[in-house]
């Protein structure tokens, strides 16, 4: 019979670590290289600063053969991390600042975590990390992982004086330079070309210095979060939604009563109903929820502090507006009437049953006004002051499919994106591929599945690009793809071009870059090498394409045109 | 400035499904199928049980267009799962009990947890699950997930009288059958033919019955647990087993003690040292490994019981052979000498340094023998006699690489592997094919990275087969695998055959089954859809493939003359 266990994630990820994009000493070079660049630029990008970021790879011995350990480090400039997250940052999988829904490259909380863990598999030694958040303390770790527990183990921490903010981590790997080595190569050459405000150096085992110094002085706009869209929701996500706005009735109880004194600032017990109910009321935008909803009681109970202390809420019934409370001075209970017409009614109603479905729509949703929530108030069938807290599980399913299926939601805001630019990507391929022809787009945004993105695409021909065949450029979220293109979305949009239609013909001197932002990139796997095809964004990528495959004919043809005209 | 968060691994699979397959409802319906499929079947395997797998797909409401609610019910006359794990199996992702070395369809430990998980963010609605190990009493559970703390919610559980044993489980998700349906009668079709020792039956939302019963009647063997390959170790792997065979000296306290007269069989604490030793000598080989290191230590203290409670052991210098303790009575230190001669002697070597590299070894790891094991000491440049317990991290990484390095370790054991077996692939062939040529083969087992894996592959032709081009079936474990073909390995090796050269003309009718089975098949995704392209697999599969062709070859050459014959 079998036995029953529980893994950690990091045992998971550990057993499974192809996965991940750990697979043998040549991919898993690659991938440690990726996870530690793309966590300085997206710390970078965070805090507006322009990325200088180093990479060095060393050989521990280099008289022996691949595969063999080498030392990795990448340094920068970026806001570091505070001391109290570094083992956490590093030591846990699936722990990590970028789960919410804004633009970044990360979106796991594990690259950093599985490119460490690789090290120690391999090569049994610790991971360094250096991290200074102020420019004048640098706290230096010494970890390794407790792979079954998931939990890192601090081996050394000690502090220094530094004067530079930014994070510095290294670990000692097995890998495989002389296979993995133009493959990382192109993976920081492509970097500087979709990040052409950051400086990017790497020292390489063969004592070659690749530098590739920043083309662009200003930082494109840092990344915002956004609430969710519609479209995107399922009813787990609606069910927290609601949870996150509704509040249970606080006890009044000793402790409750200390809160309030202190939310209202009163040192003294003294102060009458009336006094407590006006300091209330003039500081009532400053108060806690729950502080709140503990006033609204005391306005119908007329109680002050002392007479409080001495009872206990036992129902608030807010749709017969009648309030029950024990008193435990005369042991029986009371029911009390609300005036449904106060503020304090409308307090305690929210709190119990939850906002409106109007209320709940237009904060908690991007893009919603009042109109359009009233509209699909009337579209799901709910009233529109329906109370969210008051929803059945059946009328949670509804709401959830008519958010899906309600035609007249704004598409998705895309103001959080940053793409990179049609200029600033323009003059990044021009500077790599020096071409005879360019021309580049940015599309305008769309969405799939209540997610916002951008494409944005350029196409360069001749100059110094070698012919033989179009090579493709792919991107998402400012990092480059370089693994299995053969199932990404962008090379099925390509394939399908028919280049003789655009006056192309055989082998041609022809690029194509294709870069995709979005609050979420749809991944194929955890390595995140390829794009699945959502159709939303396919179609996208081939309006891009067309659109520049145009571009490219008048070009061919005036060209063509020109030929001739030197033949004569 | 970021905020960190850690998130459960059922959080993390909640918000990257498609990492799972659950991507959107027609390919959500299709992968809960699956797993739910192959959990029964991997029951049943396990168990020797001639299967008898009933699914059924019903829609909620008929009426109403794709996609929309159904109810997905699987019954199996399998070997169920006890009560009191009923609610982790399916409430908790990464709990499960096919975690250890061993062929069986499911590995992750998350199948069906993902679908329940799927069926309740859709639908809101709770899993159904009814289980009978005994075949009498049937725990019936009504159970839903707490994402968020990767937890099973209990809502209901009672039991009922029963007369099988098995499971059933029943979930409500919104699924598409309309754009699943063609996929999932596929893959019930697939799956008898790879399984036709098993009985399938499938109601469709249509009021459709597919039936497949067994067209064999008896069971393969189970598939077996094996240990490790040195092939396929790591550091962390090696530390763990190390870990494992070594034991720190046990406090000798009163709960020692207590222990060490229960293991004896003593009621009364007056038996004297003598005849404390000559009963645990009599006892030895039942003795828990705890008891006999403390028996070890009093072997060289020379000490009752009532003398033994009254000391600490502080050191135990196994080198140097000496012993050193602290007297409570006497509020001083003794070190005593251990006769090196002795058994007990021996048990404390072991206890604080682990075993011998050669025993661990031999131990340890499948096939390896004396002989191999002293031959690979002194290929890494250890001693035989090493004690693994007092390796220092250099050496532990040396005997990692060494480990994997050393050319003559015999390959896997293949007996493990539970393959189809070449005849009933062939009878499965011919009973869903109805061919003119059939050719089947089942190469010899062969190994990646230390985990052994059979091909098994047949080639069929003509008959009943439609023309149109070379269709590929393609199977790991017994699963059928519909999806992402595109980057897959087998139609890698099957797009590299120029048929031509094997007088196989334009579209022909022609059907390729290719089987994979390993204790680990490399699956490129969490879904289970694609299989990586491991040197050593590729190369058994083209191995096999080019067999099977010239076969085909033969007797297309045959039938070529046969038919020129005729026409005379
Ligand atoms: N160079 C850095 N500077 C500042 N913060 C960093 C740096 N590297 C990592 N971090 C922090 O450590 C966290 C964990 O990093 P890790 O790479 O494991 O996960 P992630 O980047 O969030 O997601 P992904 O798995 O997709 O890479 C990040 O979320 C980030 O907050
Ligand atoms: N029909 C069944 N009969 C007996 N045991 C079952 C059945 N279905 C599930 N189980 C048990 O529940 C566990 C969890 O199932 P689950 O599908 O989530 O994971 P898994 O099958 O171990 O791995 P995978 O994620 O690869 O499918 C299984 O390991 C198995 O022990
Ligand atoms: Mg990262
Ligand atoms: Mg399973």
């Amino acid at each position: 019979k079998g036995t029953f266990d529980q893994i950690s994630p990091s045992e998971f990820f550990y057993r499974n670590r192809d996965l991940a994009g750990f697979s043998n000493p040549t991919r898993s070079l690659y991938t440690a290289v990726r996870e530690f660049v793309e966590n300085a630029l997206d710390a970078c990008d965070q805090q507006g600063i322009l990325p200088d970021v180093h990479l060095s790879i060393k050989a521990v011995d280099p008289e022996k053969p691949d595969p063999k350990p080498y030392i990795l480090s990448v340094k920068d400039n970026g806001p570091g991390i505070e001391s109290k997250h570094v083992p956490l940052a590093f030591g846990t999988v699936l722990y990590g600042s970028k789960f919410g829904l804004k633009q970044a490259r990360g979106m796991f909380g594990l690259g950093a975590t599985m490119a460490i863990l690789y090290g120690q598999i391999t090569t049994n030694k610790p991971v360094f990390v250096k991290s200074s958040t102020d420019g004048k303390i640098q706290d230096e770790f010494e970890l390794i992982l407790d792979i079954q527990k998931n939990k890192p183990i601090v081996l050394k921490h000690e502090t220094q004086d530094t004067s530079k903010t930014g994070l510095s981590i290294s670990i000692c790997l097995e890998g495989d330079y002389a296979k993995a080595g133009a493959k990382i190569r192109d993976y920081v050459y492509q970097t500087s070309l979709i990040t052409p405000y950051a400086t990017v150096t790497f020292d390489d085992p063969k004592g070659e210095k690749f530098r590739y110094t920043k083309i662009v002085r200003s930082m494109p706009p840092a990344p915002t979060i956004i609430s969710p869209h519609p479209y995107g929701v399922d009813v787990e996500t609606i069910k927290r939604m609601i949870g996150d706005s509704k509040f249970s009735i606080p006890t009044v109880d000793n402790n409750t009563i200390e809160k309030v004194k202190t939310e209202l600032g009163l040192r003294k017990k003294d102060l009458n109903y009336t006094e407590i109910m006006e300091r209330a009321k003039r500081r009532w935008s400053s108060l806690s929820r729950n502080i709140r909803v503990v006033i609204a009681v005391m306005s119908f109970l007329k109680m002050d502090f002392a007479k409080l202390s001495k009872i206990r809420i036992d129902d608030i019934d807010v749709s017969r507006k009648k309030l029950t409370y024990w008193d435990f001075g005369e042991s029986k209970s009371f029911t009390i009437d609300m005036d449904p017409e106060t503020d304090y009614y409308k307090q305690l109603t929210n709190t119990v049953q939850g906002e409106t479905l109007v209320s709940f729509l237009t904060k908690r949703f991007q893009r919603v006004g009042r109109t359009t929530a009233e509209k699909f108030a009337d579209f799901a069938g709910f009233k529109p002051e329906k109370r969210i807290g008051t929803m059945t599980n059946e009328e949670l399913v509804k709401l959830s499919d008519s958010l899906q299926k309600f035609p007249t939601f704004l598409s998705p805001d895309p103001s959080c994106l940053a793409p990179l630019g049609a200029e600033p990507l323009e003059k990044g391929m021009k500077a790599f591929f020096n071409p005879d022809f360019i021309s580049v787009i940015q599309r305008g945004a769309s969405a799939y599945s209540g997610f916002p993105f951008v494409v944005e695409m350029g196409i360069a021909y001749g100059g110094d690009i070698p012919p033989g065949g179009t090579k493709v450029y792919r991107f998402a979220n400012r990092i480059p793809l370089l693994y299995d293109e053969g199932s990404d979305v962008v090379l099925k949009v390509v394939e399908e071009i028919d280049w003789s239609r655009y006056k192309v013909k055989g082998d041609p001197p022809l690029v194509i870059v294709s870069h995709i932002c979005s609050t979420r990139i749809p991944y194929k796997t955890v390595g995140k090498e390829n794009v699945a095809d959502r159709p939303e964004i396919e179609r996208e990528l081939r309006l891009a394409l067309q659109f520049l495959s145009r571009k490219l004919a008048s070009y061919m043809s005036k060209r063509g045109l020109a030929e001739m005209e030197k033949k004569r």
